[in-house]
């Protein structure tokens, strides 16, 4: 039961910060997103038995991995800023993390 | 005297999915990205 | 240029005037030497250039003066520099020196006294011997039944080496008879009355076990064989020689021009002479095998029979598939037959890998359309985010 009660403080705890805040609500929908494309591509691996090729399968899963992380990280500085940070940086930092990802990705499956 | 001939055994080209099977799920990841964008816009993340 | 090396007392060399004439009509210079006659040692050399093409060694009574005139050293060095040799012994006289020399090749004929008997035979007192005992046709292809007149003969046992080409064998019904020995050195046909020697330098030698198969009074039972034997000794007939050993890819350009990689379509071609005494003529054979080796074959192939013209028959691989691993391989073609001269042809080359862009690119593979259609969407949906994450609120 308490189990059961904090897991509901918890929801409605988080769903009032999502609710308020529409770029959480953009990182978060895009996260879930994320780990359902990865799933898709699992479900796809299961289905025929074999990954080849694979470096393909490595970019990816790896464009979806990365992608989450950096989410997350963006996620992480939204709240208070951090001394001696400046607001925008996060946002910067996100752009330029996600801009090589993609490149190396792109690359790798070719 | 003639040896046996020898011919080199080949490794087996790697099996390839059925195109149908790929375009399935090509369409249900292009769905996916569809409808996230659309869940942003419904749920007003972004305008 | 042939030395010809005898002992005037043990036989006399105008017994053998009849092949020895005949060796000189086929432009042979012959140099005969008595090896009692000079104290020195006769020179094979002029510093490290060999003085003499051949050297026949007729039966010699004892063997210091063979010793001193050709020893045993001397004669391997000889060999070995592509020198072709012809010994003769008898029962009566197997010097040490022939002896040990052939020893090294690993033919042993029997002892001095060991004498080869057939009391089945139709003249127990000579051995004759059938053409059906000729154990190679590139020495002498008979064409008709011959009886070969050997009289008293040492038999000879052999070692089970490649280079060794066996000629005649002795009769079934014979053995090496020994005065006051109860012991035979051979018996039946495991005993050789008439035994060659090749080495890889397709130097040739030819060991007869009895002094009376190349003399005058047997010159009409034997003369065919002994002279295609000596024609076979020095290098006159069953000469083969590789030409023109080609490989390249199967549309015809060179490795030169376009290296080879795996996978490859390639066609090697490799052609081969006979000398038939007077000129090259084509070699035809259906048993040369080419390799492609890295360590070991990847490929054996049974040549075919391609193009010809008057002096060369070319054979050919047909197109083949140059296998799925890259590294160093010899394109390799070892021909020898007991018999033939040997040929090796040997082209060391490298074949590459598979460059980057030679792979099939990722949109031609099925498979992975779907990582494909997953990094475009998941960057398709990041531009969106991006947009919107930088025009709206907190």
């Amino acid at each position: 039961t308490d189990f059961q009660e904090a897991f509901n403080i918890s929801k409605k705890a988080y769903f009032a910060q999502v609710n308020n805040n529409p770029r959480l609500k953009l990182i978060d929908t895009f996260c879930f997103f994320l780990v359902l494309l990865g799933i898709i591509q699992f479900a796809f691996i299961v289905l025929i038995r074999d990954n080849f090729p694979f470096n393909a399968f490595l970019s990816g899963f790896i464009i979806c991995v990365g992608q989450f992380v950096l989410l997350m990280s963006l996620r992480l500085q939204l709240g208070n800023s951090f001394p001696c940070i400046s607001k925008g940086r996060p946002f910067g930092e996100f752009v330029v993390a996600s801009l090589i990802l993609h490149f190396i990705c792109l690359h790798f499956i070719n | 005297s003639v040896k046996p001939e020898i011919h080199h055994v080949f490794h087996a080209e790697p099996k390839r999915v059925a195109r149908p099977i790929a375009l399935l799920f090509v369409a249900i990841i292009f769905l996916t990205v569809l409808s996230l964008i659309v869940t942003w816009l419904n749920s007003c993340a972004a305008t | 240029k042939t030395l010809v090396l005898y002992d005037q007392s043990a036989e006399i060399l105008e017994d053998y005037s009849f092949f020895l004439k005949d060796l000189e009509e086929r432009d042979y210079k012959l140099e005969y030497l008595d090896v009692n006659s000079t104290s020195t040692a006769v020179d094979l050399y002029d510093k490290e250039e060999r003085l003499y093409d051949n050297i026949i060694i007729l039966p010699t009574k004892g063997g210091k003066n063979l010793a001193r005139q050709a020893p045993v050293k001397q004669l391997i060095k000889f060999f070995e520099g592509e020198g072709n040799i012809l010994c003769v012994t008898s029962p009566g006289s197997v010097p040490n020196t022939i002896r040990l020399f052939l020893n090294e090749l690993g033919i042993y004929p029997s002892p001095k006294g060991h004498v080869v008997r057939d009391y089945f035979s139709s003249s127990p007192d000579e051995i004759i011997v059938s053409s059906d005992h000729l154990l190679n046709k590139h020495v002498y292809d008979s064409k008709k039944r011959e009886q070969f007149v050997f009289g008293d003969s040492s038999a000879a046992l052999l070692e089970n080496r490649e280079q060794i080409v066996p000629i005649l064998n002795a009769p079934r019904t014979s053995f090496t008879e020994s005065k006051g020995k109860g012991n035979s050195w051979t018996s039946g046909s495991q005993g050789f009355l008439v035994t060659g020697f090749q080495n890889l330098n397709n130097a040739r030698l030819a060991w007869i076990g009895s002094s009376d198969f190349l003399k005058n009074k047997n010159q009409d039972a034997n003369k065919d064989f002994a002279k295609e034997l000596l024609k076979w000794t020095f290098n006159e007939k069953s000469v083969v020689k590789s030409v023109q050993a080609t490989h390249s890819h199967a549309d015809g350009t060179s490795y030169d021009e376009v290296p080879y990689k795996i996978k490859d379509k390639v066609v090697y071609s490799i052609g081969f002479s006979e000398w038939n005494g007077e000129k090259w003529v084509p070699h035809i054979a259906d048993d040369i095998q080419f390799e492609l080796r890295q360590v070991d074959p990847y490929y054996r192939l049974t040549l075919v029979p391609g193009e010809s013209d008057s002096e060369t028959q070319y054979y050919t691989t047909g197109e083949f598939i140059l296998p799925d691993r890259h590294g160093v391989f010899t394109f390799l073609t070892d021909y020898r037959k007991g018999g033939l001269s040997f040929t090796n042809d040997k082209d060391v080359r490298a074949i590459r890998h598979l460059a980057n862009d030679e792979y099939p690119r990722s949109w031609e593979i099925s498979n992975s359309w779907v990582y494909i259609s997953t990094i475009c969407g998941v960057i398709a949906a990041w531009v969106f985010f991006v947009v919107s994450f930088a025009t709206t609120s907190s």
